[in-house]
Parts: structure tokens; C-alpha cells; sequence
């Protein structure tokens, strides 16, 4: 566990972060579980090839054989083995809005998941626990939706065109003005999709010749913005700033493999919350560390952006720290503002200077206006420039859904991972099986859960996980939390060893 | 490789090949014992030398798909622990059966081979080599 | 349903679930078996 701080002095907070390791016997057994597995999908297999048992799975036609192969049959080993088996917990069709409660299509398969076919029935009212819904402004009723709906009939839905083009529009720059504000920063840009934000504009800020520090549980679109860009890249431990002080001190004094020049520029890439393990970044030290060395940060703030500080202003404000000590402040729309895309914060040189090199804005048709709009509404609302003090009760009731949900769950025995201010919960299940079986028996339940589990999560760490919502009342909290201790008695999940003295 | 229990389970995993050898009936105990060197050589032969690529998706744009897993542990850095561990528990089987078969010739010869097989694919000067 | 769980039973089919069984049986009763006569 974590709680051994580093550099006490530079936080403003109690950071309490936790990691229990795996029980050995759990990871034993896990280990088992992936064997006992793979030998039958290497039998499977076997039978596939000997055309013993029906391939459903895509492959090449006869006439195709001698082209170069176009499916990879080894790399879907571990999708027509494993995941298969278990894929009903994943990819539901919900037919409502991904709020505190949803609708879920009810669906049945007679080929062991191959194939869905659905019932007609509807499930209601279950309780979504899986969405990324923190402020519960994923409506589709309220001041927002009638916002949206009227600059929908305004403007229409598409764009059609590039930001340099005919796609700049008055509501993009009365957003971007906005994000400004909120983030406490020169300007801003926004973009149509959280994942092009990241991985268009990494390869617009560095480029050969520079040196990317990444952490190593960072985001899909992060790796590939790196990549993309041509920098060169290293990877610390995650969260570890040890590690990244290793790395910044080496890049230093050695400079450039081989010539030994120094970098033309240090780029730091973390995350304000990591969504998978429910962790939060330890930006203080991170910024001490880049004035330290005169690196450059880029924070992605994905989750943290709506969902920590007092009024919502992410991981900076969490920590009580200057925007301005953030070179580039990224974040997205799409889990706290009930929207989708991203922006990127910072000073009004950089952003004019992504304006004009950034693919997305060359390249990419800008972001919707009704979304826009939803933004705007969302964000006013959590400045209470609407009037109201809706917003800013939904940062507080996040906040305190989120104590109180880990500290149920921590109570129960379950190990918990991450930040205790964290709004995702990871809940973990360790064994392939429980995956599949958490999630089928929390449905019947009615309770709607994400599961997750290798090569998303390192092998012997499958885990549930939560995203705890403001729109959940209090009541539909415990609902779940009493669903989930039955069906962690069931299952036995409850694998703690450290026992909260309530 | 790297992960925690991993190598217990492994240990595990060895221990119960040579107890469900050693309990078919018919078999005496050099025959166990050298089948259990001989087995556990070739599942490491095949796992570890011989499948190249992984069995699932990797964001890395193919590049692991050429490399077997050896060769793709730790990102190719040689004499890691894991390495050491995964050269080191053929020895011990080998040094076992070979005790254990009392030297005789044949059993010699075959566990002899058997070890050389997965022995020299971890060379450092075999990374690659096909 | 712990077995099930654990040995990962529980997502495999009811013919492969019935070929793990046996095989799981048949070394149990050879290592009963043997033990017996070792002993």
C-alpha cells in the first residue's frame, strides 16, 4: 500500500492510495484457471482445424489460402478461447440513457456467446454502476437537453467541415472561452472526440529528437499520440516517482543515445485519475519534479476534470496547485459533462500554435453544436453561472457517493484498489471465471456492472469496476452495495486482509 | 513473468506433472522421473521457444508477432531474474533425474538432450537467431 | 460452485466440463491408488 508518502510537505491533502497485493493462493489458483483454459482452447483448436467442430470464428476463404493471411489466428487465441466463454457480461444494449438507472435489452445465445439474439423483454431500472457518469449529467431531460435540442434546431447535427475551414463556429468559441474560465488558464481548444485529442496533438507538441516520460498505465490514445509522434519514449512505474526521477536524471546527463546531444524537449504524460486502477496522480511531486528538471508536463485530466476539487476543477484544484504550472492541461467531455470530445488548456501561444499544426484541426470535422451546447449548459452549471447551485452539489454529492461507497465496499472485505477521493472503485476478482460470473449474477440482481479482466488488466488482477455517479441516491447505493456483498458471499470475493475497524 | 506467484505456480505446476507420472502404476521411478524432465523440457520448448507472437491483441503494431516469448520477456533485457529462474529450474530438474535414474546411459543420453533443447534457445547469443 | 469457479468449470462447456471431470477423477483415484500401495 501507499500510504508511505514521499515529500509530505508538498500536499495540501491526506493522500491515501492503496494497492493490496494479490493473496498468493488467489494467484496460484489464477495461474490454474488460465492453464486449465488454455489447454482446452489449444483442443479446441485442434478440433477447429480438424474441422471436428464448427469455426465461427472469421477466417480466410479456400480460394484466399495462398494470400498472405489476413487474421492473425494465433493473436485471436485468447478472444475465441477465453473471452468468448464469457463475453455476455460485456457489449449490453442498453436502450435508455447511461444515467443512475438505465434499460437493458434482454438477450439469450443457444452457441455459447457466439451469437445474441434478443427476447424483446426490456430490463428496467437497472442500477448502472458502470458508466462514466460522475456528475450525472447524462439526461435526456432538463435545462441541458433544451438547450441542446434548441442549437440543434439552430445549427443541425454535422459540421461537415475543419476548424480552418467553414467548421469554426461561434458556439465553438464561445465553448472554448469557457473551458478557459473554468480551467483558469489563457485559452483552450476543443475537439469533436477525447481520443484524437490526445493522440492528434502529442505528435503536434514533440517530435524527433525529443523524449516522451510516460507512465505506464497510460491511456490507449496517449501511447499512440507518443508513437505517432516519432519522440522517443520511456516508461516510469506507475505513479512512482522514483522512477520518473531516474529517468528525467538520466535523460540529463546522457542526453541522446549515441551523439549524447540533449534533448531538444522533456515531456512528462500522466493522468490526473487512472480508470482502471481507481489512482490518482501524484502531481504535486510531478510538478516539483518538472520545475526541478525544466521539463514539460502534459496532464490528461479524462477522468479527474469535473470529478475532483471542490468545485470541479480536476486534479489541479484537488491538490491546490496553479494551472499554470500544467504546460498543457487535456481533458474530455465525455465522462463528467454528459458529452463527448476533449480539449487542451494551456497559454495562448501553445493553443494558437495547435490551432494551426494540430491534425485535428487541419484535418478533422470540429465538434458538434448541440454537443457544444451540452457542454457549455453542463459547465455553467457546475460554475453556478446559471443561477443555481445544481452543479456544484453535484461535485459535493460525487465526492461523498465516493467515500462512502469504498468505505462500504473496504467494511465488506472486498479488496478495493486506489484513491480513497477516487470516483471509479476497482473491485477485484482475480479468477477468469469470476469475471463472467460477477457479472451475470449482479444482472440478475439488477444491478449493471463493468468487468474487467487480462489483457486490459495484468493477468492475476481481473476486477470489477465501479463508477460511482452523483445521480445515485444514497438508497441505490446501498441497494448495490448489499447486492454486491450477497454476490461476493456467493462468489467469495471478500479477499481482504485488511480489516477496517468500522 | 514477472507477476507475483507466478513462479510458485510454476513450481506447483511441476511438482504435480511428476506426482500424476508417479502414480500410473506401471511406471518405475527412473521412467517417472525422466518423463517428467523429458515433458516438462518440451511443454517449455514449445511455450517458450517455439509459439511466436501473443495470443491476444497488442497495441504494438505487430512488432511482438515475429518474436517467441522468450524472446519478448522483459523487452528482450537479458539475465533478468525471470530469466535466471526460467534457466535455472531445468538444471535442477535435469541434476534430480539424473540422480534419480542413477546415471545409467540411456536416461543419461535423453536427459541430457532434453536439457541441451531448451538450454541453448535462452543463450543470449540465440535472441533472435532462427 | 467454488470448483466450478476455481477451476474455471464454470465457463466451459458441458462436454468439456465433463472430459475435465474425468480426467480430474482418473489422476485423483491413480494418486489415491498409488499412494495406498506406496504406503
Amino acid at each position: 500500500s501507499h500510504h508511505v508518502m514521499q515529500n509530505e510537505g508538498l500536499y495540501k491533502r491526506p493522500f491515501n492510495e492503496a494497492f493490496e497485493e494479490t493473496p498468493m493462493l488467489v494467484a496460484v489458483l489464477t495461474y490454474m484457471g488460465y492453464g486449465i483454459l488454455t489447454l482446452f482452447g489449444y483442443l479446441r483448436d485442434f478440433l477447429r482445424v480438424w474441422k471436428i467442430e464448427k469455426c465461427h470464428n472469421a477466417t480466410e476463404r479456400e480460394e484466399q489460402k495462398e494470400f498472405v493471411p489476413l487474421f492473425q489466428d494465433f493473436e485471436n487465441f485468447y478472444t475465441r478461447n477465453l473471452y468468448m466463454r464469457i463475453r455476455d457480461s460485456w457489449n449490453r444494449p442498453i436502450c435508455s440513457v447511461p444515467g443512475a438507472k438505465m434499460d437493458v435489452m434482454e438477450r439469450f445465445t443457444d452457441d455459447y456467446n457466439w451469437t445474441f439474439k434478443y427476447t424483446g423483454k426490456v430490463i428496467r431500472g437497472v442500477i448502472n454502476m458502470g458508466s462514466y457518469n460522475y456528475l450525472g449529467f447524462a439526461q435526456n431531460a432538463g435545462v441541458c437537453e433544451e438547450a441542446a435540442a434548441k442549437v440543434l434546431k439552430q445549427y443541425g447535427a454535422g459540421v461537415c467541415s475543419t476548424r480552418q475551414e467553414m467548421g469554426n463556429l461561434d458556439k465553438h468559441a464561445e465553448l472554448e472561452k469557457l473551458v478557459a474560465r473554468f480551467l483558469g488558464v489563457e485559452a483552450a481548444i476543443n475537439y469533436g472526440m477525447g481520443f484524437a485529442t490526445n493522440s492528434m496533438n502529442i505528435p503536434a507538441l514533440v517530435s524527433k529528437g525529443c523524449l516522451i516520460l510516460s507512465d505506464e498505465l497510460n491511456h490507449a490514445s496517449l501511447v499512440l499520440g507518443a508513437r505517432l509522434s516519432g519522440a522517443t519514449i520511456r516508461i516510469f512505474k506507475h505513479n512512482n516517482m522514483t522512477s520518473l526521477e531516474k529517468l528525467l536524471r538520466d535523460a540529463i546527463v546522457h542526453g541522446q543515445p549515441r551523439t549524447h546531444r540533449p534533448w531538444r524537449k522533456i515531456l512528462i504524460i500522466v493522468e490526473g485519475i487512472y480508470s482502471m486502477e481507481g489512482s490518482i496522480v501524484r502531481l504535486p511531486e510531478v510538478i516539483a519534479l518538472k520545475k526541478k528538471y525544466k521539463a514539460y508536463l502534459y496532464l490528461d485530466e479524462a477522468h479527474s476534470i469535473g470529478a475532483l476539487g471542490p468545485t470541479g476543477r480536476g486534479v489541479v484544484e484537488y491538490f491546490g496547485l496553479n494551472p499554470k504550472d500544467v504546460d498543457i492541461m487535456m481533458g474530455t467531455f465525455t465522462k463528467s459533462f454528459g458529452a463527448a470530445g476533449g480539449y487542451i488548456g494551456g497559454s495562448k501561444e501553445l493553443i494558437d500554435y495547435l490551432g494551426m499544426h494540430s491534425h485535428s484541426t487541419v484535418y478533422a470535422t470540429s465538434m458538434s453544436p448541440p454537443v457544444a451546447q451540452q457542454i457549455i449548459c453542463a459547465m455553467k452549471s457546475i460554475m453556478g453561472e446559471d443561477g443555481t447551485s445544481y452543479g456544484q452539489n453535484c461535485v459535493q454529492q460525487l465526492a461523498e457517493n465516493t467515500r462512502y461507497f469504498r468505505r462500504r465496499l473496504m467494511e465488506m472485505g472486498f479488496i478495493i484498489y486506489g484513491n480513497s477521493d477516487s470516483p471509479i472503485v476497482p473491485l477485484m476478482l482475480y479468477m477468469p471465471a469470476k469475471i463472467g460470473a460477477f457479472g451475470r449474477e449482479m444482472l440478475k440482481r439488477n444491478i449493471g456492472v463493468v468487468v474487467v479482466g487480462f489483457p486490459a488488466t495484468p493477468i492475476i488482477e481481473s476486477r470489477a469496476r465501479f463508477c460511482v455517479s452523483a445521480a445515485h441516491t444514497r438508497e441505490m447505493l446501498d441497494i448495490a452495495l448489499k447486492v454486491i456483498g450477497e454476490v461476493g458471499d456467493l462468489l467469495q470475493l471478500k479477499y481482504s486482509r485488511h480489516r477496517l475497524i468500522p | 513473468l514477472n507477476s507475483r506467484g507466478i513462479w510458485l505456480a510454476y513450481i506447483i505446476l511441476v511438482v504435480l506433472l511428476h506426482v500424476i507420472l508417479l502414480s500410473i502404476p506401471f511406471f518405475s521411478i527412473p521412467v517417472v522421473w525422466t518423463l517428467t524432465n523429458v515433458v516438462h523440457n518440451l511443454v517449455m520448448y514449445l511455450f517458450l521457444h517455439t509459439v511466436k507472437g501473443t495470443p491476444f491483441e497488442t497495441p504494438d503494431q505487430g512488432k511482438a508477432r515475429l518474436l517467441t516469448h522468450w524472446e519478448q520477456m522483459d523487452y528482450g533485457i537479458q539475465f533478468t531474474s525471470s530469466r535466471k529462474f526460467l534457466s535455472i529450474s531445468p538444471i535442477v530438474l535435469y541434476l534430480l533425474a539424473s540422480f534419480y535414474t542413477k546415471y545409467e546411459a540411456v536416461y543419461f543420453v535423453i536427459n541430457t538432450a532434453s536439457l541441451l533443447s531448451v538450454l541453448l534457445p535462452k543463450l543470449p547469443q540465440f535472441h533472435g537467431v532462427r | 460452485y467454488q470448483y466450478l469457479l476455481i477451476t474455471c468449470s464454470y465457463v466451459l462447456e458441458p462436454w468439456e466440463q465433463s472430459i475435465f471431470n474425468t480426467i480430474l477423477l482418473t489422476i485423483a483415484a491413480m494418486v489415491v491408488y498409488t499412494s495406498y500401495v506406496f504406503i
